[in-house]
């Protein structure tokens, strides 16, 4: 499993 | 954080402010949504639930405070500032909140990268802001009466959400693993939703005529 990308858009 | 990304918050920081501008200048809210606010206002509430848990730069928190604190000061000047609130379109404004807001608690509790209450109202959030200028284009197509700044603003609205598409497949060719996709998919829709609005602002701009939308 891949860790999901963070979350660091707006 | 590429071009494409900066000048996507740079558009959306520029629609927010032309709003705010607009209200508190001319002391006028015509033709502005307040259920499209509101919802806004319910999008950054819920997206940034974890502000000052979750630092991830100076950037990001101060963009996140300018968000909300403009979204719930338009919700505040159209609802209860003197003037302001009656120039308000009460009538022409109905588009019921709960048509948006259920479907998307219900496709978040549904579908979600991880079901955890802060990560639910994160995918909401997401699929709120997809839908949230609804309420916004339907008032613009009733009332047919577009000022400029209705216009630049839901035009910046657009603008921003394309920029962050091209962010996207940008970091999907520069970064490792950069697949966020209820993000994307949400994204595109939310964006599709002003292909419509885009075609008439450009034949207006292009004719030099006032932004008119079809009944």
């Amino acid at each position: 499993d891949v860790e999901p990308p963070p979350k660091d858009e707006l | 954080m590429n071009i494409f990304r900066l000048a996507g918050d740079m558009t959306h920081l520029a629609s927010v402010l032309v709003l705010l501008l607009k209200i508190h200048t001319i002391k006028s809210c015509s033709g502005v949504s307040l259920k499209t606010q509101e919802l806004y206002a319910l999008v950054f509430a819920t997206r940034y639930l974890d502000i000052f848990v979750t630092y991830v730069s100076f950037y990001n928190t101060v963009m996140k405070l300018i968000f909300l604190g403009s979204s719930f000061s338009i919700v505040w000047y159209i609802r209860r500032h003197r003037v302001v609130r009656r120039s308000y379109d009460k009538d022409q404004d109905t588009f019921r909140h709960l048509f948006l807001l259920l479907p998307c608690l219900v496709l978040a509790l549904v579908i979600n990268e991880k079901f955890t209450f802060k990560e639910v109202m994160w995918t909401f959030s997401i699929y709120l802001e997809a839908v949230a200028i609804l309420p916004q284009l339907v008032l613009l197509q009733r009332t047919r009466n577009i000022d400029n700044l209705t216009g630049q603003y839901v035009f910046l609205l657009g603008a921003y959400r394309a920029l962050y598409i091209l962010n996207w497949i940008y970091r999907y060719f520069t970064e490792e693993h950069y697949v966020h996709w209820i993000t994307w998919i949400a994204g595109i829709i939310q964006t599709l939703l002003y292909a419509d609005f885009f075609y008439y602002y450009f034949q207006s701009w292009k004719n030099s005529v006032k932004l008119e939308l079809p009944a």
